[in-house]
């Protein structure tokens, strides 16, 4: 259970590059 | 900022994505390409408006995995920013962050790491250090470094993030739980089970609490039920019949937040466990499998 935890967590793309 | 993405740009920007949403890249690609050329033709190579619509066709190959192609117009788009937005701009801190993330996906942690380290170092200098952005950064950061076995620093990074949702956000928001998840993931890593232990506690105590009130006596969360449970487990072998203790109310308590409270709930049923105590793994086990 411990591992699918880890495997859920993505890295996050910040969307914020596409406002400025 | 001082800088507004044009609205003929936005438009843009919707269209590829729904071009690239319906899996039309052979349309979404070129169409990029027409616009970055006439931007370039306007505007010359170094504006901002180039980096904006480099940004775009970078998702747009990050969603084909084309992450190399990605990673090379992102690192044109970073240069573009840093000599017009300057080097400490959070646009600046956004464009390395998903650089970073298209190193990751590649398995470079190793090259992603400075990267994100340097987005952090200005999402602090610009947000101050007790901002929610700053947390996330964190959190990728923490992530680059578990995929490098350096849980001495991913256990800093979520500490930080903890404080900082804790902070700005209050100790309800689903960050914090899910990030003391992740803080005592790592510690587990470490063999630092006492640590995990605790934080697991805490986690199912705020989500108790936020549900039924302040913990007494008589209004006791979850575990405090499951170690009760175990400790009486002889007298109970004794008189033989013994009934099994209704958790009714707690299974409506965990739905608040299922996944991170259900998560919870297995990996201190599995501490337990470790520690022979079976009687409160099982009670805990039993209260995962109703909110799954």
């Amino acid at each position: 259970d411990q591992q699918n935890v880890n495997r859920q967590q993505q890295l996050e793309w910040d969307d914020s590059t596409l406002t400025y | 900022g001082g800088y507004e993405i044009p609205a003929r740009l936005q438009t843009l920007h919707n269209l590829v994505i729904q071009y690239a949403a319906q899996g039309r890249y052979e349309v979404a690609v070129p169409l990029c390409k027409q616009a970055l050329e006439d931007l370039e033709k306007t505007s010359g190579h170094d504006h901002p408006d180039v980096a904006t619509m480099l940004n775009i066709l970078a998702l747009v190959y990050r969603d084909q995995n084309k992450y190399k192609e990605a990673a090379h117009l992102l690192n044109d788009a970073l240069a573009i920013r840093e000599k017009t937005l300057g080097k400490d701009h959070c646009a600046v801190a956004a464009t390395l962050n998903n650089l970073a993330v298209l190193y990751g996906k590649r398995g470079k942690y190793k090259e992603a790491e400075p990267l994100c380290k340097r987005a952090l170092e200005i999402r602090e200098k610009v947000l101050g250090k007790y901002h929610p952005d700053v947390a996330k950064q964190l959190n990728n950061l923490a992530l680059l470094c578990q995929n490098q076995g350096k849980y001495e620093e991913v256990q800093d990074y979520y500490r930080r993030a903890v404080e900082i949702y804790e902070s700005c956000v209050g100790p309800d928001y689903p960050s914090v739980a899910k990030t003391k998840n992740n803080l005592a993931s790592c510690y587990l890593k470490q063999g630092k089970y006492k640590e995990a232990e605790a934080l697991y506690k805490e986690i199912l105590t705020r989500a108790h609490e936020r549900e039924f009130g302040s913990v007494n006596g008589e209004n006791k969360p979850i575990w405090m039920h499951a170690e009760e449970r175990e400790e009486s487990k002889d007298q109970r072998k004794e008189k033989d019949s013994a009934p099994y203790r209704e958790y009714g109310s707690w299974y409506k308590a965990c739905k608040v937040d299922s996944p991170t409270v259900n998560t919870t709930l297995k990996s201190l049923g599995a501490l337990y466990r470790r520690q022979g105590k079976l009687e409160a793994a099982e009670a805990l086990e039993a209260c995962a499998q109703k909110t799954r």
